[in-house]
This record gives structure tokens, C-alpha cells and sequence, in this order.
């Protein structure tokens, strides 16, 4: 562990904690995407399929609980909570977000580390992350400005793949043999797609203005 | 294959 990568783990789980606390305090889903929930679900579920089977830390261990129970919770939350899901933008979340899972899976057939059922849906993972913000973004853009913890979830879910791609290099530097070309090439396609997202959000940040995506 | 690093990141 360094540190990194413990700041990038704090800031996911930070951004975690600012979607609980935007659902729970307004009971409102407004302006989230419930198709991006779903496929952090999914991504949690298929990289954490080594729960029970290799312990590595408590630490570990501990995340990856917190990491699928609450990614299930969101989605529980925005598709059955009688009050949240009724401030559901439906008609604006309208992203083919499985195309994305069948593009990743077809990738992850193709290039993984081990042609193994665990390896490959890690790999799966690691590639559906990268691009599983696109429906939020989309949604972002499309319902015009943005409430303050939306923007910072976000925010806050864009930057801890900053600081894997800075733990991975540093890694590289200081362990033989480190190379982790999946999820360092997947890192940086990630937190790019964030790019014009953290331009207008710096921008909105320097002029104390409400964030406005260009539609 | 290359057997595969343990995965110990989240």
C-alpha cells in the first residue's frame, strides 16, 4: 500500500459517501444515473469475485464489502425506494449502457492476463469501469445544471483513478517486475473521459457559478 | 500463460 493509492481509495470512497449523502438527505435521485449505478454494481461484483477466496488485508476485505453493498444499495435505492424513485430522470437516462457491458466482455475475452473465468471478469472489470461514467455524463449534459453533490460525486469519482495512475507509477519505480498494462492503459481512458468534466467544473469552481455542462 | 499477479488493489 502507498500512499496514493490509500488517498485514491479514500477519495472513492468519499465520492461513494457524497452519493449516499445526496440520496439520503433529499431523498432525490435527480440528475443521477441509475444505468451508471448499475454498471458500478456490475464492475464491483466481477472484480471482487476473490472475496472468499484470497483474503489479502482486513483493509481489503473491508472495502470490498463496502464497495458492492453500497453500489447495490444505490440501485435498490433509485429502482425501488418508493419516494427516491420517483425523481428518477427516466426519460433522460437513456443510455444503451449494455452495449458497453457487451463491448467490454468482448474485449475481455480477447486481451486478459490468464484465460481463466476470474481473470477474464476481472479484466471485464476493469475495462466496464473505464467507461461505466459515460451514462452519467450524458445525463449531466443533458439535464442542464447540476446540484452541488452530484458535481462532487462526480468529482470525487473522476479523481481516485488520478491517484491509481500515480500508484501505479509509482509502483513501476519501486517493485521489479510491476507492469499492470490492463489497468493502467483502462486508468488512464477513465479519468480522460472525466477531462471536459473537470474543465467545467474548475471553471464553475473560479467563477462561484452554478456547473453547466455544454449541452 | 504468465500466471497472473495477485490482484491486491480495490
Amino acid at each position: 500500500m502507498n500512499v496514493f493509492r490509500f488517498a485514491g481509495d479514500m477519495t472513492h470512497l468519499i465520492s461513494i459517501l457524497v452519493l449516499l449523502l445526496k440520496i439520503y438527505t433529499t431523498k432525490s435521485c435527480s440528475g443521477i444515473s441509475l444505468k451508471t449505478q448499475e454498471l458500478y454494481a456490475v464492475v464491483f461484483v466481477t472484480r471482487y469475485l476473490d472475496l472468499v477466496t484470497d483474503f489479502i488485508s482486513v483493509y481489503n476485505t473491508v472495502m470490498k464489502v463496502v464497495f458492492i453493498s453500497s453500489s447495490l444499495a444505490i440501485v435498490w435505492c433509485i429502482r425501488r425506494h418508493k419516494v427516491v424513485r420517483r425523481s428518477y430522470d427516466k426519460e433522460l437516462d437513456t443510455f444503451r449502457h449494455w452495449l458497453l457491458v457487451g463491448a467490454c466482455a468482448v474485449l475481455a475475452l480477447v486481451v486478459h492476463e490468464k484465460f481463466s473465468f476470474q481473470e477474464v471478469c476481472w479484466a471485464f472489470s476493469i475495462y466496464l469501469e473505464a467507461v461505466a461514467i459515460l451514462p452519467q455524463l450524458v445525463l449531466l449534459q443533458r439535464s442542464g445544471n447540476v446540484d452541488n453533490l452530484t458535481g462532487q460525486y462526480v468529482f470525487f469519482l473522476g479523481a481516485y483513478r488520478a491517484f491509481y495512475i500515480l500508484n501505479w507509477i509509482y509502483r513501476y519505480y519501486s517493485e521489479q517486475h510491476f507492469t499492470r498494462w490492463i489497468s493502467c492503459v483502462s486508468g488512464i481512458v477513465q479519468t480522460a473521459l472525466y477531462a471536459d468534466f473537470f474543465y467545467y467544473y474548475f471553471i464553475s469552481w473560479k467563477n462561484n457559478s452554478k456547473l453547466q455542462l455544454p449541452a | 500463460s504468465s500466471a497472473a499477479y495477485i490482484k491486491d488493489e480495490l
